[in-house]
């Protein structure tokens, strides 16, 4: 399975909607301090099915959305889509025929997120399966946080044995 | 169970040793199972020594020490199970151009090696050159984010004013 | 007692948003003592708005603006009681080029008005060429650090290539 | 009082002896990974009284003693002096009438520190309030660590609020 798109739209600063292509190799981001890179990480974990707001530096999930600025109202709906390409049809079924599968996740203020995987709806759950099956997903430890470098150093053992898991 | 944890293990112990000599120019690290009463308990240790220095407890490494030998242990688990996306948030923040340099190349390596996609979220010049394709986030309105697909020379402007 | 902290914390407060508005060139910043049945508990909430943005709880800000927001309240509290010494330990290493320079005025503008004496551990050429004097920390010998007295140039050369 | 010199000896990665002028104004410190700058800010931190050992990075006091090199034996012994100018004579008595004060830690292998303002042995406690008096001290919020600023914004509200008290 292969990460091909990233489409944003009302995900904390990305209050207009964004589509990033995701080539092989090498795909550098930059930009000015808070101008919202790191963002664009915790939209690709928000999708995966994360489901702590915490680890989204947030107190809850409903500070995704975005929440306005001096010029623009806040707004009331989030939503992130994932494609992926699936030719080689290792999706689970129903999708294992599907050769492109967009996963979308979409919250309303005050009244939770639902997830659809090409357009039909399914439980976080059935998300969270399907990136955990192609060794990914929102706590994967290929997705490398901010300032998290050192945590993994001053883990406790326990803690890192999570990583083999991964490898498992 | 168990037995495929143990095999894990042994290739990212295996992998690992390997990135680290290459990242440092030598020195020496391994990675080590405790043991727990629980079979499928127990925890990972870590043990590296840049060269010329004594084997001592990560905690004592220095910033940009830990980051290089964090890097080496995510992409040794990388190369006995490759995810299909990775993304690096500023991962080259505490490190000097030498080491940003070797980084860079151990980047360059994984790329060759595996299938996984990478976006590298960076202030650093030297990591910015060594990238395929560069994207700038910008706020043209504060506040607002907007992307745009910009080359070196736009992507090094960006970052040295305001945008 | 209470009073004592009371005059504190208007002083601290008073700086902090003259100190947060000069650093990100306006936006709004202010701090305020949360209540407890403890007449000295309670705590010290932080709010801080980057100009254009809304008002948001502090771990929504970026990874830079933490670590600018974070040298306003440090300075802050310089101004209200200098401390002799203050150590910077790579306080730069999140920001962009264009936030080293206002955090570089920023400090410049502490020496003006203290008598502290700054030590600032850093990569950034930006700061490295603001300084009174500078020192780099080698490792000739490896695993062991020496100090030298360096200039400029030579300062650069030593983060640049293995020393 | 003000801060003049900072003199290490078998502190770490610092086993010869060497000498930090620290002069008014801004003094910059550069090098490569792992040369040692951090470790300057810990010794300061622990002639100035420090007692946790992890916030020192280590997992006892005696890790900070210099643990040898593939080319150099360990040593059993640490030193650090840190010279006061204490001309506007605001040091507690009986040191209010010296115009310089030397405040030395020295460590020994499995035997625990001994303190000396002047030559004359003290408690760590008196120590720590020489500097406590002076606004600064091991845990004085001036005293930087590296990656600490994001802990200062993450930290609860009681937690900063010691940053108060030590402006009060
Ligand atoms: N729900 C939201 N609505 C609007 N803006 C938001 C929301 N959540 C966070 N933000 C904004 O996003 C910005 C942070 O973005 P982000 O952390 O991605 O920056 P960054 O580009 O990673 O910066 P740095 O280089 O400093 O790490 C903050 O300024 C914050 O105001
Ligand atoms: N007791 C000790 N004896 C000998 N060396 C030690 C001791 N404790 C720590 N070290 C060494 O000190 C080095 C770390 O130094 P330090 O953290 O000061 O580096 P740094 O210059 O701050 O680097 P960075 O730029 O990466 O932050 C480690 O490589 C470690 O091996
Ligand atoms: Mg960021
Ligand atoms: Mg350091």
């Amino acid at each position: 399975m292969k990460v091909t798109d990233l489409r944003v739209v009302g995900f904390k600063s990305f209050v207009d909607p964004v589509h990033l292509r995701i080539e092989p190799g090498l795909t550098g981001i930059v930009g000015p301090n808070g101008c919202g890179k790191s963002n664009i990480l915790e939209s690709l974990r928000w999708v995966m099915g994360a489901t702590s707001a915490r680890a989204l530096r947030g107190g809850e999930m409903d500070d995704v959305i975005f929440a306005g600025t001096d010029k623009r109202p806040a707004r009331d709906i989030a939503e992130v889509v994932i494609t992926l390409d699936n030719k080689d049809g290792r999706a689970p079924a129903p999708f294992d025929q599907d050769p492109v599968l967009e996963v979308a996740r979409k919250i309303r203020r005050a009244a939770g997120s639902t997830f659809r995987i090409n357009g039909k709806e399914v439980r976080a759950r059935d998300v969270q399966l399907l990136f955990a099956d192609a060794s990914t997903g929102a706590n994967s430890p290929a997705l490398v946080r901010q300032n998290q470098v050192s945590e993994l150093i001053n883990a406790k053992p326990e803690n890192r044995r999570r990583i083999l898991e991964e490898a498992a | 169970g168990k037995e495929r944890l143990v095999a894990a293990f042994e290739t990212v112990h295996g992998h690992f040793r390997v990135l680290f000599e290459a990242l440092f120019d030598g020195g020496s690290a391994e990675l080590r199972l405790t043991e727990s009463d629980d079979p499928l308990g127990g925890g990972l240790e870590v043990y590296a020594c840049p060269p010329g220095k004594k084997l001592q407890s990560l905690s004592l490494m220095s910033g940009g020490e830990q980051a290089l030998t964090a890097s080496a242990l995510i992409f040794a688990v990388f190369l006995s199970n490759p995810a299909p996306i990775c993304v690096l948030d500023e991962v080259d923040a505490p490190l000097d151009d030498s080491n940003v340099d070797r980084y860079c190349r151990l980047l360059n390596e994984m790329r060759q090696r595996t299938e996984t996609r990478f976006i590298v979220i960076t202030h650093h010049p030297i990591t910015m050159a060594r990238m395929d394709r560069l994207f700038g986030v910008t706020m043209a309105e504060r506040g607002v984010s907007q992307l745009v697909s910009v080359d070196l020379s736009r992507a090094e402007a960006l970052i040295s004013a305001d945008a």
